[in-house]
């Protein structure tokens, strides 16, 4: 039996706005700790990886592991008929081919549940190293959404460029070029907007706008985003989920000229 | 015009 109650349904009604425009299909690997995610796009360019521990969950059993393969376009249908404030339910018997959603709404005047056809996925899993990064920025992530979204009109790419002066974000196209440039933050009166660098050494690195536009579905999950950058690897774009977890992205970067 | 890599190069499958 696997059940997990989330008290903040409107968290996990977040998360698939996050991943459902990167997504098709994707496992959700239930376990004694918690629930993960970890899928790449057809294209094999970006990577989800997602974390929700079970002590974010108000109630969550689950007695043996489970792989839940779910059509996320579908899965997407059915969290949109939850409000905001209604507590979200996933639960499923061992070996089941569905799963069922539970809303209650805030007063329990209203509890609807919906069942969904699993299906067999036989996705990759990778192996992500662990790194230690030259370059770790935070900065809020409203921002890096508008930064992305503003060069993306000048070309398919964004150079990245991380030096202790801050960070860059540049693009170049037919019309022009763009640059932006962050300073970290002396004094902030609020954490989440501060821009904090943290480098070992200079990085440089281009990445296709298309993904990074799409890993900024996930900012109305946290204030802040952390970017991590190694000379030659992937970057990760990685969101808090508050205290249950976090999504983190993984995309390949743009190599050569 | 530089090319997209693939996170194959990357990452290994498991």
């Amino acid at each position: 039996m696997f059940e997990a109650r989330l008290v903040q349904g409107a968290l996990l009604k977040k998360v698939m706005e996050a991943i459902k425009e990167l997504l098709n299909e994707a496992s959700f690997d239930c376990a004694h700790s918690g629930i993960l995610l970890q899928a790449m796009d057809n294209s094999h360019v970006s990577l989800v990886s997602l974390n929700l521990r079970r002590e974010g969950f108000d109630k969550y059993r689950c007695d043996r592991n489970l792989v839940m393969g779910m059509n996320l376009s579908s899965m997407s249908k059915i969290l949109k008929c939850a409000s905001n404030d209604d507590i979200i339910t996933m639960k499923a018997q061992d070996n089941a081919d569905t799963v069922t959603f539970v809303f209650e709404s805030p007063k329990q005047e209203k509890i609807s549940d919906y069942e969904m056809k699993l299906t067999n996925l036989d996705q990759d899993h990778l192996g992500i190293p662990e790194t230690e990064y030259s370059c770790v920025i935070k900065l809020p992530s409203a921002e890096f959404a508008r930064i992305c979204r503003d060069l993306s009109q000048f070309g398919e790419s964004i150079v990245i460029s991380c030096t202790k002066e801050g960070v860059k974000f540049s693009a170049a196209g037919d019309i022009g070029t763009a640059n932006i440039k962050l300073a970290q933050t002396a004094t902030v009166d609020k954490e989440e907007d501060a821009v904090m660098v943290d480098m070992q050494e200079p990085v440089t690195l281009t990445f296709a706008c298309k993904y990074l536009n799409m890993f900024t579905k996930a900012t109305p999950l946290s204030p802040q985003v952390c970017l991590s950058m190694s000379p030659d690897v992937p970057l990760v774009v990685e969101y808090k989920i508050e205290d249950i977890g976090h999504i983190r992205y993984y995309l390949a970067p743009r190599i050569g000229d | 015009m530089a090319k997209q890599s693939s996170l194959l190069n990357f990452f290994n499958r498991s």
